[in-house]
């Protein structure tokens, strides 16, 4: 994944990842 | 009297001293009732005493090798009713099954088992 | 080890990511760096391994490589995939100049990247990715002397 790509965001310090409800959902109805 | 187990359940939830309430804050994982069935019909309530806005519940049966680690339902091992939409859940797969369930509300869940273990 | 730390997140080592002989993009020292120096933080996501796991599945089934995962301890992950800072650039190498290693500042664990020995302008940093011994192998690219021919 290219440091170019779109939606890559520049960090200077870890962030927490706040998980989504459906994060583990293959499938959703 | 069934409780939620002090043991057999994700390490980072924190279980209430009454064990009837859990909560964690580093992403969802599972906590298992202080009783299991193995054969024959059974059947158990959960009324929703207090659920959070930000919060949401999966809550059903999960056999022992349930993924702790990860919400009800999300391996082959879990079979989950969700508290948003009302979806149930196994192996990841989400499928309609009733409108979402909110504080007050009091859900049956019944497993139906072979009489020989 | 704070101080060293706060030295580093209050003057940068010059740093750039430029193509690199060992394997697509790499990073460069743009100022002579001693032996034992910081040289960067590896930052990025912090998850945890089931999530981890799912989001591995899911890069290598788009295609995207998941050397970006770094694992902290059993309970935390860095995934610099989408978010992170140069040294998610940095290249495996089986004889690198540099190692990583974790320390806590302040009860939080953090991935530094430190210098083995003195490091030119120019010249590449790379440290030994040290991954788990897996079924598939990754080639490895280093080219450095004592290769260990593959990545994992």
């Amino acid at each position: 994944w290219s440091a170019f790509a779109p939606d890559f965001k520049e960090l200077d310090e870890n962030v927490e990842y706040e998980e989504r409800e459906s994060e583990f959902d293959v499938e959703d109805e | 009297t069934v409780l939620l187990a002090l043991h057999d359940r994700a390490q980072q939830l924190k279980i209430t001293e009454d064990r009837l309430a859990v909560t964690g804050e580093k992403g969802y994982c599972m906590v298992r009732a202080t009783h299991s069935v193995n054969r024959g019909n059974w059947y158990f309530e959960v009324t929703i005493e207090e659920m959070p806005d930000t919060s949401a519940t999966r809550l059903g049966w999960g056999q022992e090798f349930a993924n702790l680690q990860a919400p009800l339902g999300y391996d082959k091992f879990g079979y989950s009713w969700r508290s948003r939409k009302g979806t149930r859940f196994h192996e990841s797969r989400g499928k309609h099954y009733s409108n979402g369930y909110v504080e007050g509300d009091t859900l049956g869940f019944l497993i139906v088992l072979p009489e020989q273990r | 080890e704070l101080l060293k730390f706060n030295q580093l997140k209050f003057r940068k080592k010059l740093l750039k990511f430029a193509k690199s002989a060992i394997h697509d993009w790499g990073l460069f020292a743009m100022e002579p760096i001693a032996a034992d120096e910081m040289v960067i933080e590896y930052v990025g996501q912090m998850i945890r391994p089931v999530v981890a796991d799912l989001r591995e599945t899911n890069y290598e089934s788009r295609g995207i490589g998941s050397s970006y995962l770094f694992r902290i301890d059993m309970e935390t992950i860095i995934d610099a995939t989408k978010c992170g800072n140069l040294a998610r650039f940095i290249n495996h190498s089986c004889n690198p100049n540099c190692y990583a290693k974790v320390i806590t500042i302040e009860s939080e664990k953090k991935i530094v990247i430190y210098s083995k020995q003195p490091i030119g302008v120019n010249e590449e940093i790379t440290y030994d990715y040290k991954f788990p011994l897996e079924e598939d192998k990754i080639a490895c690219l280093c080219g450095a002397q004592g290769c260990r021919g593959t990545l994992n």
